[in-house]
């Protein structure tokens, strides 16, 4: 859960579509 | 798709596909540059870098396959390594410069107007010159820097995967980019006794790679504290986690 807590923005970065979504 | 149902032809042209765009700072700011204007310069480029790192991490074949705990841990680990060789790769043709972006081209001497930052540069143009040296490849250079992603972690990582199969596919996904790097410099018709040689000289480099990291971290960490430049978002959120990882 630390590291959940930690990075909020990454963990949805990582989990939302596809990579071109993220860029 | 599966790192070792690849070729590693096939997943050096993987890496080709991955690679984020460049990224432009935009809104240039006046020269001369002030301590303020030039730090706020870097962080902006490195939040905007950061948001396609991670779309480039999930396009190397295999890491999405990994526990998000251990893709989280491999990214807050190495995300200003893999920054910096980024930069140096823009930066081999320009013996002198770093290029961060193409609108942010950078002296050495430019560094002078930021307290401690000179020397961080000094290494970065030194590994440059080095690579600039060894004629890097390309293709060498993206395997390196998924190299530099994928070894990023590992004790920690070991230990606290919730997922332990995720440390065994994270084991073939380093020797999937290994025998990669191999066939890159096999490919390049060296002499066989002096792949090896090659080999070694740019996984050495990697160590002077991370060291530059740590130093930019301290440096980083040292600029937000005395609140030369805010920082903000993911880079924010990046650099806390070292933080709290040192301690």
């Amino acid at each position: 859960s630390s590291l959940t807590e930690r990075h909020k923005i990454l963990h949805r970065l990582l989990q939302e579509g596809s990579p071109s979504d993220i860029s | 798709i599966y790192p070792n149902a690849l070729s590693p032809e096939q997943f050096v042209i993987t890496l080709i596909e991955a690679e984020p765009p460049n990224v432009l700072l935009m809104n240039r700011p006046k020269k001369p540059f002030t301590e303020a204007s030039m730090m706020m310069s870097l962080t902006k480029l490195a939040d905007k870098e950061l948001v396609h790192m991670i779309g480039w991490a999930k396009k190397i074949p295999g890491f999405v396959e990994l526990s998000l705990f251990d893709q989280v841990r491999l990214l807050e680990s190495c995300w200003l390594e893999i920054l910096m060789v980024g930069l140096m790769w823009r930066s081999i043709e320009h013996p002198g410069k770093l290029i961060f972006a193409a609108d942010l081209i950078l002296d050495r001497d430019e560094g002078k107007c930021v307290e401690g930052i000179l020397e961080i540069f000094d290494m970065l143009l030194a590994t440059t010159s080095r690579l600039r040296d060894l004629k890097l490849q390309h293709k060498e250079y993206l395997c390196l820097k998924a190299m530099i992603l994928l070894n990023a972690n590992m004790f920690p990582l070991a230990m606290g995967s919730n997922d332990p199969d995720s440390s065994v596919k994270l084991r073939h996904l380093l020797n999937a980019i290994t025998d990669a790097l191999v066939w890159v410099i096999a490919k390049s018709g060296l002499p066989y006794r002096q792949q090896s040689n090659r080999l070694a000289n740019l996984l050495m480099l990697l160590s002077h790679v991370r060291h530059a990291s740590n130093k930019g971290m301290e440096h980083l960490l040292s600029m937000r504290c005395k609140n030369v430049v805010p920082v903000y978002d993911l880079l924010l959120e990046m650099l806390n986690a070292n933080t709290l990882q040192d301690h």
